[in-house]
């Protein structure tokens, strides 16, 4: 199963490594430019038609990109100071003050989509929302047991069947 | 089988991305030290142990760190100007001239390594030889049709029973 082995790697590879020194990210963030964000959170969003755009704007206007954090660097795998970086997002509503937080899509959904439409991969268009609900279930269950992670993510499930026709879903979504 | 979606996450994630612009950047390298390489092909190690150090020189005193190759940034899934660094060895041997390249273990075998240590992963000890098998049988079929990569990487398998009591076994396997 795809997924299952997806969501492990997501995590023992990116978001254990990543999300215990967020918060320090941010401290750095804060005395660069003594900006707070509304969530010190990892809002990780998986949308279920494993569609994942480059941009996160380009799915509602309410978003834009802001800046981004301090780099991480990390000696892994033979590659020497490997850089991981998250990127803070602004997200605008009419009657409220804009709201900054750090979002993401849950890149391991581009392997699924473009593994769909490989017939070499053994993994059908059909088989794609299914996987990325095992991908869900399974880092929702990892994540919640996870000590290093425990309170400081919001995995997102995005239902393109119940965003249709709503320019603003996904803002909605992250505030929420 | 998770070595089966990790080896496509690899290459639809990562090698098809890196590999094409791997020229450009040695080239960028070339402009700014003069440097050409021995070698212009990404050497992956895979380590059937799938032990993976952190950094190569731990395994064999004959290679060095070099230098960092110019990064390569993308727009990906909401990071914006996410990094991909590669990393120069320099390989000495007592005959020869240095011998420089681009090397790094293949990173998903951290995964599959750290799966089996964790008893809700679902994957054992005694499982790791054959999925590390399993990933490097998988990644090159899917290297060998990829046109993006072809003739621009060498997989490394490396075998720790024949390694053991040789300290040079590894910079040996890279040279071949
Ligand atoms: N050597 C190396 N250098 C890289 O820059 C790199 N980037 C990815 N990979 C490997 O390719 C494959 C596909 O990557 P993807 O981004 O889909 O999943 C990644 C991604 O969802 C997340 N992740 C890792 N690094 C980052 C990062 N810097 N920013 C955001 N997400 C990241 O965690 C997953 C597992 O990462 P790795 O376990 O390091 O191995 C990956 C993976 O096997 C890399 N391998």
């Amino acid at each position: 199963n795809v997924a299952h082995g997806l969501a492990w790697s997501y995590y023992l590879g990116y978001l254990k490594l990543v999300i215990p020194v967020l918060e320090e990210q941010l401290r750095k963030h804060y005395n660069q430019n003594g900006e707070i964000l509304h969530s010190s959170r990892l809002h990780i969003l998986l949308p279920l038609s494993a569609v994942v755009p480059a941009k996160v704007e380009e799915e509602d206007h309410n978003i834009c990109f802001h800046q981004n954090l301090p780099d991480i660097q990390l000696n892994r795998a033979g590659v020497r100071n490997r850089i991981y970086k998250n990127s803070i997002y602004k997200i605008t509503d009419n009657q409220q003050e804009p709201y900054y937080c750090v979002v993401e899509y849950a890149t391991p959904l581009l392997t699924l989509y473009q593994m769909s439409q490989d017939s070499t991969a053994g993994f059908s268009k059909q088989d794609r929302r299914q996987q990325v609900l095992l991908f869900y279930r399974t880092l929702r269950q990892i994540l919640e047991c996870s000590l290093e992670c425990r309170n400081r993510y919001h995995l997102i499930l995005l239902d393109d069947q119940r965003a249709d026709g709503d320019p603003h879903y996904l803002s909605m979504e992250i505030i929420k």
